[in-house]
């Protein structure tokens, strides 16, 4: 799964995601790929935040708008990230998954559980797409 | 008379003088966007999304790019066709956009036949009220909004998988509580189907074991 956030040269915010879901799935299964505030969400006054995991667990919390939510409490995206993650964890100690938040000034970080997790940005400070590793 | 040239001189730089200062100051800071971030090392379509930011395009149209780019790309194989074939061999595609600005969203799920998610995502969001469209009413949403299809979504890859899988008795799955456990069906449920009553009256507990399936190069 692909979960991007884009802000433009405005400061706009937009996130997408694409994905062929999970493998050998029960046809007619969708994962959280395309719900609004599981693999993405945004809020151009707060930021954005992408996500990819065992689409059926995450799909029951929402990671992505609790980050943005969080973010809006005041949570910078470390905190905001790791906490939407644990939400999930805590209920389901075996899931596998990952969020990536940036707030509406560009900082970015990212949380993971079950798996190390890495993501990559692209930013005018930048002469290329960096890769972030976190772990879990 | 010169004496109040000079005067309107010096009002009009003074005037302009903290414009210039902090136009300068702007000009010194760093910039801060865009930004495009992405989950996993997907280099090609971050890049994509880059160029298209970087252009002084919207971020809904980088987000379009970049994606785009990955499905085509087909990234870990997780994207796109060509990847992830279901219990019957068959490939589909889920995608979604949302626009920061507006919180419109558009999205498909399990769309069949149709190649290219996020532009239907877009086209979901562009073109109806709606949110998010599912099966083969998002591909026929999509291909008459003008993406091409129907056409094939498996591949060599995905079909090869998929009957070494089938050779495998269908191991493993995700089915639960069925007959049989280790085949490939057709599936029964293992007690009494949909007797609710079956259903026991003590405190639940969260029954859940990571499928064998899921994992780094199985997931959303």
């Amino acid at each position: 799964t692909i979960s991007m956030a884009v802000i433009d040269k405005m400061g706009h915010i937009a996130v997408g995601t694409s994905t062929n879901g999970a493998t050998f799935k029960i046809p007619g299964r969708v994962g959280d790929g395309p719900i609004a505030g599981s693999s993405a969400y945004a809020d151009d006054e707060v930021g954005g935040c992408g996500a990819t995991g065992d689409g059926d667990i995450m799909m029951r919390f929402l990671p992505c708008y609790q980050v943005v939510e969080s973010m809006r409490q005041g949570m910078k995206p470390e905190q905001a990230a790791k906490d939407a993650v644990s939400r999930i964890a805590r209920k389901f100690p075996d899931f596998v998954g990952a969020v990536v938040a940036v707030d509406k000034n560009g900082s970015h970080a990212g949380a993971c559980h079950g798996w190390t997790f890495q993501y990559s940005v692209r930013d005018p400070n930048m002469d290329d797409v960096q890769v972030f590793t976190v772990l879990p | 008379m010169a004496r109040s040239y000079l005067s309107i001189i010096l009002s009009t730089l003074l005037l302009f003088l903290p414009l210039l200062t902090a136009a300068e100051a702007e000009l010194g800071k760093p910039k801060k966007f865009p930004v495009v971030v992405s989950t996993w090392p997907f280099i090609e379509a971050v890049r994509a999304a880059w160029r298209v930011a970087n252009n002084g395009s919207s971020a809904v149209e980088a987000v379009v790019e970049g994606c785009s780019a990955c499905e085509e790309l087909r990234c870990d194989g997780t994207v796109g066709p060509g990847g992830s074939p279901n219990e019957n061999g068959e490939t589909m595609l889920d995608a979604l956009i949302m626009d920061g600005v507006t919180m419109e969203v558009g999205a498909v799920a399990a769309m069949r036949y149709v190649k290219d998610g996020i532009r239907a995502a877009w086209l979901v969001m562009k073109h109806s009220q709606h949110t998010l469209l599912a099966g083969e009413g998002a591909s026929a949403f999509a291909i008459s909004m003008g993406l091409p299809g129907p056409m094939n979504l498996s591949s060599p890859e995905s079909l090869k998988k998929w009957l070494d899988w089938k050779e495998n008795r269908c191991q493993p799955n995700f089915r639960k509580n069925v007959v049989p456990a280790n085949g490939c069906g057709p599936y029964k449920p293992k007690h009494g189907g949909m007797d609710v009553s079956t259903e026991s009256c003590e405190m639940g507990t969260i029954e859940y074991r990571l499928p064998p399936l899921v994992g780094p190069h199985n997931h959303d």
